[in-house]
């Protein structure tokens, strides 16, 4: 694989809360994520829905678009299809479930249109 | 063993006017 996989999405992996709190990544749930948003000066939740899924520029690649935030930004991300998104109550989600389990050990579903994933945007910006 | 901030784990997407 040509791309360098975040080291943080292997099972296992420490993650600290925006509270100091250590959780491993496979027990992150959709409420860490919004607490630490809630205390972060810097960091605001926004809720992304998955719009399309199409294949990327290398075979192990697809190009996803988001609908971003309220105003329905249209965003593009070029990521592996193993690369997981944090599905709202629902978890690790990616393109290929089996990959990102094989490659992280970390349990996934699959990444489909219409899931609404936890992304950041930065606060105070207008 | 390396701890990483809650952050890095959740995609960056486009900025919005909302608040």
């Amino acid at each position: 694989s040509p791309v360098a996989l975040p080291p943080f999405f292997m099972r296992g992996s420490i993650i600290q809360l925006a509270d100091g709190e250590l959780k491993r990544v496979e027990d992150l749930k959709t409420e860490d994520f919004i607490q630490s948003a809630e205390i972060s000066s810097e960091l605001k939740i926004d809720s992304s829905t998955v719009e399309r899924i199409d294949n990327g520029q290398s075979p192990n690649a697809v190009v996803i678009q988001f609908s971003v935030g309220e105003l329905k930004a249209q965003v593009c991300v070029e990521v592996l299809l193993e690369y997981p998104f944090f599905v709202f109550g629902q978890g690790w989600s990616s393109c290929c479930p089996d990959r990102t389990t094989q490659l992280f050990e970390l349990s996934c579903a699959k990444l489909c249109v219409g899931d609404v994933c936890v992304s950041l945007t930065l606060r105070g910006l207008r | 063993v390396p701890v990483f901030p809650w952050h890095s784990l959740v995609p960056f997407l486009a900025p919005t006017q909302s608040d």
